[in-house]
């Protein structure tokens, strides 16, 4: 990524590279010349405004270029972030070093504990004031809160390989890994309402048994799921899980019961979407509402 | 406009540049970190 911004910083020696106005005064006449000298004044300060106008222009466009650029790049070190470091390793390996992230170099507020370098607290000054000063605040901590984690044992069919946990929300898989202490890979996925919902998952196999998937959700669920009767927008990993949890107690047929329903109801909700994008549909009903309007107001 | 209320208007400009500036270099600074924090 190239620093260079293709554009000109505003010249500092501007001023000094202007022409001096040469104004000739009529030593004459006192009169005439304090005339001059007053009109001077006002064309200089005019001159002057112009200039600062210019400037302030310069200023106001190199700022919004690199407020660009910063994003940008902001967004490229989270993308980065996510591909090189998927899930949430750092909660079962506590031992391992966590991997320092741009909200600690840069002193964003994240909810962890501060760190007390001075280059920090000056990089967070910097960063509140230039928020307070830009009022372009965006949710780039999100994804840094500290997250609730909870484990939940699913019975599954030895023989799918897909790591699928119907839970009631829908999930993005963006990774995949083998990992020591477990012959069976290890998923991971996003919540699909991300980045505005930060809360992920991850599915293995159990290690000592291959029948039970090991769901871990990491994060706070802030919209409501699928199916809106699940209510609690809050709840972590979504109503469901509570019922997932029972199911490690033996209640296979419950378990099974609630993921046809589960899978039913995201089913229908995925095809009234379909449906309810697709232009030509939306036409044919409301031609067909209208056509039994008309019909009914003959009758 | 007079010369009062040019002065007026180019000290208001001028205050507003120095805090562009000021946020400029902040922005600047946090962009440099940032860049150096990926290399």
């Amino acid at each position: 990524i190239s620093l260079n911004l293709n554009i000109n910083a505003f010249d500092r020696s501007f001023p000094a590279k202007l022409p001096e106005e040469e104004v000739k005064v009529s030593t004459s006449a006192g009169v005439e010349r304090k005339w001059l000298v007053k009109e001077k004044s006002a064309s200089e300060l005019r001159e002057e405004l112009n200039r600062v106008y210019s400037e302030n222009k310069k200023i106001k466009e190199t700022l919004e270029t690199v407020c660009e650029k910063y994003y940008a790049l902001h967004h490229h070190l989270e993308k980065l972030q996510s591909r090189k470091s998927p899930g949430i390793d750092h909660i079962e390996q506590p031992t391992k070093k966590r991997k320092q992230d741009p909200a600690d170099f840069l002193g964003f507020p994240n909810g962890k504990t501060e760190n007390s370098s001075s280059n920090q607290d000056h990089h967070h000054q910097q960063y509140e004031q230039k928020n307070q000063l830009l009022s372009c605040k965006r949710p780039i901590t999100d994804s840094f809160n500290k997250a609730k984690v909870s484990t939940v044992y699913v019975p599954a069919d030895s023989s799918d390989t897909s790591l699928t946990v119907k839970d009631g929300y829908q999930w993005r898989k963006y990774g995949q890994k083998v990992t020591r202490d477990n012959p069976s890979p290890r998923a991971y996925f996003r919540c699909s309402f991300a980045p505005s919902c930060p809360v992920k998952k991850k599915v293995q196999r159990s290690a000592e048994d291959p029948s039970i998937l090991v769901a871990t959700y990491e994060g706070t669920h802030n919209h409501l799921g699928p199916n809106a009767s699940e209510g609690d927008a809050t709840s972590q990993g979504g109503s469901s899980t509570v019922t997932l949890d029972m199911v490690h107690g033996g209640q296979r047929l419950a378990l099974e019961k609630n993921e046809r329903g589960t899978m039913q109801e995201v089913l229908v909700q995925q095809m009234a979407s379909s449906l309810t994008n697709d232009s030509n549909f939306t036409a044919a009903l409301a031609a067909a509402i209208t056509g039994r309007l008309m019909e009914q107001s003959r009758t | 406009q007079n010369a009062s209320e040019l002065r007026e208007e180019l000290n208001r400009v001028n205050s507003e540049n120095k805090k562009l500036t000021e946020m400029l270099a902040t922005v600047w600074e946090n962009y440099h970190a940032l860049h150096h924090h990926l290399e």
